[in-house]
């Protein structure tokens, strides 16, 4: 999901 | 988080804050794109947007503040600092930057995982990142040659988007579905546009000769 995505890299 | 990953990250944060140290000690923005500057601030806008919403971990938060406070601050410097500004070569920074915008906005409507305001931000600014360095590569062709810490930012940019594919390439063969489509394309895209810089960065160095 996005959230994981946005969380997973800068 | 791997080597790759790691080192990516740190070596982006390093080539803004040579940038950011660069412009602040000799008050110089030489050679300097400020379009370039502008649009990595929009990616880094539209991008950490979730900053304020969730927090992942400090490592996360204080990159995503890092990347944001030195892409706003060295466009305040370039557009609102007198001394720097006076440096600013406006003549031959002309890219017309916002089509850059406006098409990447375009496509990222067009193309994206899941049709959700944060998803079409989130792609546009992957979009948006792929082709900001542009103008400061148009502008350097323009100036013929390049000093040596506008030299390096660039090196350390590319440095960063390539330890980034070497950290999809190991997150591909060791986490099991690991696929984002847009993020490699965008990715490679963007590495491929420092690929001719390199080329002259390296042979200037080689040859032990100023970059031009």
């Amino acid at each position: 999901p996005l959230q994981q995505r946005m969380h997973d890299e800068l | 988080m791997n080597i790759f990953r790691l080192a990516g990250d740190m070596t982006h944060m390093f080539s803004v804050l040579v940038l950011l140290l660069k412009i602040h000690t000799i008050k110089s923005c030489a050679g300097v794109s400020v379009k370039t500057q502008e649009l990595y601030a929009i990616v880094f806008a539209t991008r950490y947007l979730d900053i304020f919403t969730s927090f992942v971990s400090i490592y996360n938060t204080f990159m995503k503040l890092v990347f944001l406070g030195s892409s706003f601050s060295i466009v305040w410097y370039m557009r609102y600092h007198k001394a720097v500004h006076r440096t600013y070569d406006r003549e031959q920074d002309t890219f017309r930057h916002w089509f850059l915008v406006l098409s990447c906005l375009l496509l990222a409507l067009l193309i994206h995982e899941k049709f959700t305001f944060l998803e079409v931000l989130w792609t546009f600014s992957l979009y948006l990142e792929a082709v900001a360095i542009l103008p400061q590569l148009v502008l350097l062709q323009r100036t013929r040659n390049i000093d040596n810490l506008t030299g390096q930012y660039i090196f350390l940019l590319g440095g960063y988007r390539g330890l980034y594919i070497l950290n999809w390439i190991y997150r591909y063969f060791t986490e099991p579905h690991f696929v984002h489509w847009i993020t490699w394309i965008t990715g490679l895209v963007q590495t491929l546009l420092y690929a001719d810089f390199f080329y002259y960065y390296f042979l200037s160095w080689k040859n032990n000769k100023k970059l031009n």
